[in-house]
């Protein structure tokens, strides 16, 4: 498996964090990455600290335009990490596809030409199941579902799953739940343990056994343009994205 | 103003959780409420403790086949608040709905005729500004956006307010910014104290004085299908959302 999507329509729960800052800590291990920004809001753009206003070519230009991934790749602060960034000009996409040739699978013809030069890509998705979320499943090989342990997000991964096998059965046979990380969990509270248990009795082994507890640092480095392993290494918020980052290698390179 | 929409992009940041508790707190006055369930994640349906699995009817069939409100609308546990209730269909509305006639002014044509039977009606919309929310937007007269005190939150802002003048220009001339409310905000982190005063100097006294912590007892009330108020009322979480109601029924029924 080389390319996730983050996925969950649920909002708020951690998918751009999740994407941002797995991605930096899997390329300070030297591992090439790119982190494909295909949420209007643009946050893993600014998450990395990237001026979303004067960009000269962003997802949308690679998606509806057909512009050329190599013209629109940036690089981050972070070596061995470069991103597709965006801004609200991919609002327009989801319009514009509707009626174009072969409109699910733009990104999937897209990022096949260019697999070889990473070795991981993560997509980052808005909270919906539209059209940029269904060319993010038809393109991916693996799902990774941040699911917050609290009460609505049990609510959505019953529709999750039905999504996922309309996208198995039509676009993208190969696709599968590579994981779900258990995100913003509290020890001390009862009903975030109860979600957390309704998990992993849902999901079984897809569940990360790393869970990402709310840590104040997480929260206010995308206001340094910074994933948490450079604003805090030593926080315990980088400490959990670094052993997430060491479970997600072990169980996908080991084999 | 009667009809409020709660809007937001931004995913997590308190849609739900805000037009719930308004509903509730307003209706504990006896005045008559309705909530327009409008996101297909259905969070503010089962947040009241409704099954949204066995509903005879749903938003999806107000909005797309044109039942009566009437037969759609249930009761709950606190008098004088009723629902329109939703679950997953209303995920085909907005495919079905692209190229009906009137597509965004649907909603508006509804709610029109029983806008008499009510004192309040909110619309909790889902994190998008799709066909869905644009519904809501054509239909309401005030717009109520709960920001985040995070890093993300003010991201959107600038597109959100880009899209609702686009509603005022074409679809809904009388549509205004009714209120911002501050949620999970906290006091004692520097980055949550800016955002507030960002979002204070962009929309200064449209910001309701009145702000909404991050407090346990009310992300575990919808766990048990009830509103703050009526989960825990001596919690500061109801405290807290009894103080925006004071505010809000000054700001709206003092002229
Ligand atoms: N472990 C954590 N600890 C503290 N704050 C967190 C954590 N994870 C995410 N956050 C904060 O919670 C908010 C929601 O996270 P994020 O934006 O990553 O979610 P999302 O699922 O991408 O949202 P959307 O649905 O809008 O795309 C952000 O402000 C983020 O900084
Ligand atoms: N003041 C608060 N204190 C603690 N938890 C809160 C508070 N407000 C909301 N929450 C919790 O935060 C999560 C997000 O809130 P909510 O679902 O209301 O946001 P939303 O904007 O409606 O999300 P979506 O974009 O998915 O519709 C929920 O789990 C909710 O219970
Ligand atoms: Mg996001
Ligand atoms: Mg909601």
């Amino acid at each position: 498996m080389k390319t996730f999507a983050l996925v969950n329509q649920k909002g708020g729960v951690g998918k751009t964090t999740t994407a941002l800052n797995l991605a930096s800590c899997l390329a300070a291990t030297e591992r090439r990455v790119l982190l494909f920004d295909l949420d209007p809001q643009g946050n893993a753009t600014s998450g990395l600290g990237i001026n979303k206003n004067n960009l000269k070519s962003t997802s949308y230009d690679v998606l509806v335009k057909n512009q050329p991934l190599s013209d629109t790749l940036l690089d981050t602060k972070i070596p061995h990490l470069k991103i597709i960034p965006t801004n609200t000009q991919l609002v327009a996409a989801e319009i514009e596809l509707v009626s174009a040739f072969s409109r699910e699978k733009r990104l999937s013809s897209v990022l096949a030409a260019y697999e070889k030069d990473f070795d991981y890509i993560f997509i980052d998705c808005p909270p919906s199941l539209g059209l940029l979320t269904v060319n993010a499943l038809s393109a991916a090989q693996g799902i990774l579902v941040p699911v917050q342990c609290e009460y609505y997000a049990l609510e959505g991964l019953g529709e999750l799953t039905q999504t996922i096998e309309m996208i198995q059965q039509h676009l993208n046979p190969s696709l599968k739940v590579a994981g779900i990380v258990l995100t913003m969990f509290d020890g001390r509270n009862n009903l975030s343990r109860q979600v957390a248990e309704e998990v992993e009795r849902f999901f079984q082994d897809k569940v990360f056994k790393a869970r990402i507890p709310r840590n104040v640092k997480i929260s206010e480095s995308p206001s340094h343009g910074l994933p948490i392993l450079l604003y805090d290494a030593f926080s315990k918020g980088a400490e959990n994205y670094m052993a997430l980052t060491a479970e997600f290698i072990q169980k996908f390179e080991a084999q």
